[in-house]
């Protein structure tokens, strides 16, 4: 996080807002719920309070204006400059501006008004930009269908205004670091020729052509898709890449999520009831044999007759001895498997049954 | 994979006028031509770079362009 120089900040905590005026875009009850919630974020986790006036001169004057509108910072259109707040102080201090020119929404559509509303009042309270994209307080506008303070921003404000006064701290979402050696998988697949390492609610992506680890929200591919998945696996020879929650999983295309989805594994594959999640799956493009690894047993799914081949589940150590007996994610890159627990990784040579290499779960990384 | 194309006059200005609304660059209404190889530039970019933690190369590759394409914030990422 970043406080703006000078660490401008307001000296009193209850502090008074007024919308001025209201967009066409949306009913003016969406826009107050909008602009109520997202100063209800920063109250939540500071000794801060906001309380609406519908007059006069307030701390925080909030706007709906387009183009040139006399403050030295015009709008530019739509898209590229949302919206921006001036830092705490009299007057202009603490003001937030929202280009007209954009649609504002209160959906998944171009541009959420809570979500950026959100944002702006960060900058209204003396936050600047932050580096982690996790962050509320990133310049760009990310939106992944919830909207909350990480906590990089909690961190932040609590810096200028220190701690809220709930008897228990309210806590963000952490954004992972590629590079932290204690950093581990929900699940891991490849996908069109690349890897995928998923955690939370991000994606890391390494290729050949660019060195740097590409991290952002699965938001931005799978709109649909949850955070925090179980399992992961590419069908490479239907162009399909699986992610499974819970009992639940689906499938999709490229960047399309494929219709009818999600699915249940139970009529999908074929699991008895008794299970209720999927740890790690891997398929094999030369023989279609797909593996699916719950707790310390695993399955052999046939993708090509589509049915679980006979006598499984069989123990782990039965087939893949020395990987322990529960793995996190896996995938299959050059005929060896990447075995993943915690932050061990196991290079594993299926034809001799033998573990070749142990490594750091972030080894692909180039840290 | 083709050679990243010349950049294109477009993209010129959009890495001028983000750099100064976002990082400060001075802009005294010189030719962008010029501007454009000026080491002010270059290191204006290399900080855009970093904070996006992009690959700092100080050059507008398509990475840094779409970077710079994305709906944001007004306020900029280095104060003035």
């Amino acid at each position: 996080f970043a406080l703006t120089p000078g660490n401008p900040r307001w000296e009193r905590t209850h502090l008074t807002y007024r919308i001025e005026n209201y967009t066409p875009d949306l009913p003016r009850a969406d826009v107050d719920s909008a602009i109520r919630k997202a100063f209800e974020l920063w109250s939540d986790v500071s000794p801060l309070t906001f309380t609406k006036v519908f007059d006069g001169q307030a701390d925080i004057m909030i706007s709906f204006v387009r183009g040139d509108h006399r403050d030295n910072s015009p709008f530019d259109g739509p898209g590229g400059n949302l919206a921006h707040a001036f830092q705490p102080g009299p007057g202009i201090g603490g003001d937030a501006h929202f280009d007209e020119d954009e649609r504002w929404t209160n959906n998944f559509r171009d541009y959420n008004l809570y979500r950026v509303a959100a944002h702006e009042l960060g900058h209204s309270l003396g936050l600047s930009h932050s580096t982690d994209i996790g962050a509320l307080m990133y310049p760009n506008y990310i939106f992944n269908g919830d909207v909350e303070l990480a906590q990089d921003d909690i961190d932040g404000i609590q810096a200028i205004y220190g701690p809220s006064q709930n008897p228990t701290q309210p806590t963000g979402p952490q954004t992972p670091q590629a590079c932290d050696s204690k950093l581990t998988f929900d699940a891991i697949t490849t996908i069109r020729g690349e890897m995928m390492f998923l955690k939370d609610r991000f994606y890391m992506r390494t290729n050949s052509f660019y060195p740097e680890v590409e991290l952002n929200f699965i938001s931005v591919f799978w709109p649909t898709l949850p955070n925090k998945l179980d399992a992961a696996y590419e069908v490479s020879d239907r162009d399909e890449v699986r992610f499974f929650k819970g009992n639940k999983y689906w499938a999709v295309q490229g960047q399309d999520v494929l219709r009818g989805y999600p699915k249940d594994i139970y009529s999908s594959f074929g699991f008895p009831r008794t299970v209720n999640h999927i740890d790690a799956a891997v398929s094999e493009e030369d023989t279609g044999k797909t593996y699916f690894f719950v707790a310390n047993k695993y399955w052999r799914y046939d993708e090509r007759k589509r049915s679980m081949d006979a006598g499984y589940p069989k123990m782990i150590a039965h087939e893949f001895p020395g990987i322990g007996d529960k793995i996190d994610a896996v995938f299959k890159k050059d005929g060896f498997f990447y075995f993943f627990h915690g932050t061990r990784q196991y290079k594993f040579d299926p034809r001799t049954k033998r573990i070749l290499t142990l490594l750091k779960a972030n080894s692909w990384f180039n840290c | 994979f083709p050679a990243s194309p010349e950049i294109r006059e477009q993209d010129v200005e959009t890495v001028q006028k983000y750099l100064e609304n976002y990082y400060d660059l001075k802009s005294d209404g010189k030719q962008i031509e010029k501007q454009r190889n000026s080491g002010l530039v270059v290191e204006k970019l290399k900080q855009m770079q970093e904070f996006f933690g992009l690959k700092v190369t100080g050059k507008p590759d398509a990475e840094t362009l779409k970077m710079m394409k994305q709906p944001r914030c007004g306020v900029p990422d280095l104060a003035r």
